[in-house]
């Protein structure tokens, strides 16, 4: 029996805004450490990899891990009847063939619970090999989201360009071309305000901003954001999934393939 | 002009 009861229902809402867009259908694999998914779009241009642990649920059980293969749009659609202050529990037998969703309204007046159908997904794995990146930048969640969004009007690609001094967002079409630089923040009084950059040594690489805006759906989990790169590897955009304390609840990760010349 | 590679030349099949 899998059970997971989650008080703040709304950041599994928040999950499934940030992943719907980007794949079709994935398997949430549950253990006694959380539940996690991995899976690639379609064009296998792009990885989600999440994790939701198991001590960021108010109650968890999972008497044996299982993998529950889901339709994300369905799931999705089902959260979307669930209030932003429900208590949502998750459940689904060992031999299940459906999963039920439970929403709770914090008074308790008022209890609603979904059935689901499973699929049957091969769970096929990805192995993401630890990387030592070159580049590690740390900002505002909401500055990279705005960065994504205002460049894709120039162009369907970003250079990110990382260097000591900071970093620089360029995109350039047929209007033209633009240039964004952030400068690493002095001393910034506010952690989540500010810019900070990780250099072992200069990175810059091209990619597609559409995956990058289908990324930043991911904006409301986390004030700030991660971009983590290497010459010629996959970005890494990380949004960690930390309670009030900033105890790390889990965290959704995107894999990005670079483009390069031809 | 730019090439969009794919996942499939960074990370394996379990």
């Amino acid at each position: 029996m899998f059970e997971a009861r989650l008080v703040e229902g709304s950041l599994l809402k928040k999950v499934m805004e940030s992943i719907k867009d980007l794949l079709n259908e994935a398997s949430w694999d549950c253990s006694g450490n959380g539940m996690c998914l991995q899976a690639m779009d379609s064009s296998h241009v792009a990885l989600v990899s999440l994790m939701l642990k198991s001590d960021g649920f108010e109650n968890y059980r999972c008497d044996r891990s299982i993998s529950l293969g889901i339709n994300l749009a369905s799931m999705s659609k089902i959260l979307k009847c669930a209030s932003n202050d429900d208590i949502i529990t998750i459940r689904a037998e060992d031999d299940a063939d459906a999963i039920t969703f439970m929403f709770e309204s914090p008074k308790q007046d008022r209890v609603s619970d979904y059935e689901m159908k499973l699929m049957n997904l091969d769970t096929e794995h990805l192995g993401i090999p630890d990387t030592e990146y070159a580049c590690v930048i740390k900002m505002p969640s909401g500055e990279f989201s705005r960065i994504c969004r205002d460049l894709s009007v120039l162009g369907d690609s970003v250079i990110i360009c990382c260097t000591k001094d900071g970093v620089r967002f360029s995109a350039k079409g047929d209007l033209g071309n633009g240039n964004i630089k952030l400068a690493q923040s002095a001393n910034v009084d506010k952690e989540e305000e500010a810019v900070v950059v990780d250099m072992r040594e200069a990175v810059t690489l091209t990619f597609s901003l559409r995956y990058l805006n289908f990324f930043t759906k991911a904006a409301p989990l986390s004030s700030q954001v991660s971009l983590s790169m290497s010459e010629d590897v996959p970005l890494m955009v990380e949004y960690k999934i930390n309670d009030k304390e900033g105890d790390s609840k889990g965290y959704v990760r995107y894999y990005l393939a670079p483009k390069i010349e031809d | 002009t730019k090439v969009q590679k794919t996942l499939d030349t960074f990370f394996f099949f379990d």
